[in-house]
């Protein structure tokens, strides 16, 4: 563990509380796509198999695993029952066999070893890189989000942008060690937020309005 | 190339 990472997890864990916390207090989601939601859950589910093989890593490492399983859950759970209502599916049209389709592929064929375990877990991380993508589209479209949303979205990239030292820090202290699929899917994702965060830096940072030009 | 210790990330 590094601070890097450290920091990195606990922007992953603050995005989720800030979305729990958009949606209790607006008691709407609107604004947040349920296809990029549900595929975090597709995303958590496929890679912390690990849980029930008996691989132990850590205390922290088994707890923040079923937190993201639980609170990804949950969060389906407001969107699909409790707040539906306010839940457009009419703007998240992002087609997720475009997403599905290619990432089960690139497991199928660039994974560690071919069995089960493995290339879901492959999976998890070519589809970690791209869910965000529905969610990105949907702001695309409508041209402007509530600020607290776009701060969800900055905690979720500031998580990812720090993975990057993390690799670079773990790579010098553990003799030269990379793991490629992690870190070529990492620099995608986080390259995907890099639009994002010139709008998030130039006008929600100086108290304007999350607005993309027309 | 040398693969991590252990997957541990999340």
């Amino acid at each position: 563990m590094n601070l890097f990472r450290l920091v990195a997890d606990l922007s992953h864990l603050a995005s989720i509380f800030i979305l729990l916390h958009k949606i209790q207090t607006t008691r709407s989601c609107r604004g947040i796509s349920i296809k990029t939601q549900l595929l975090y859950v597709l995303v958590f589910v496929t890679r912390y198999l690990d849980l029930f093989t008996g691989d132990f890593v850590s205390i922290y490492n088994s707890v923040m695993k079923l937190f993201f399983i639980g609170s990804s859950c949950y969060i389906i759970y407001l969107m699909r029952i409790k707040y539906k209502p306010t839940n457009d599916p009419s703007i998240d049209t992002f087609r997720l066999e475009y997403i599905l389709g290619p990432t089960a592929v690139l497991a199928l064929i660039f994974n560690y070893k071919f069995t089960f375990l493995e290339v879901l877990w492959a999976f998890s991380i070519y589809l970690e890189a791209v869910a965000i993508l529905p969610q990105l589209f949907m702001l695309q479209r409508t041209g402007e989000a509530e600020t607290i949303t776009t701060h969800y979205l900055a905690a979720l990239g500031i998580y990812r942008g720090l993975y990057i030292p993390n690799w670079i820090y773990r790579y010098f202290t553990e003799g030269g060690a990379i793991d490629p699929i992690a870190v070529v899917a990492g620099i995608v994702q986080t390259a995907l937020y890099v639009d994002f965060f010139y709008v998030y830096f130039t006008k929600v940072l100086q108290g304007q309005k999350f607005e993309l030009p027309a | 190339l040398e693969m991590p210790a252990e997957k541990d990330e999340l």
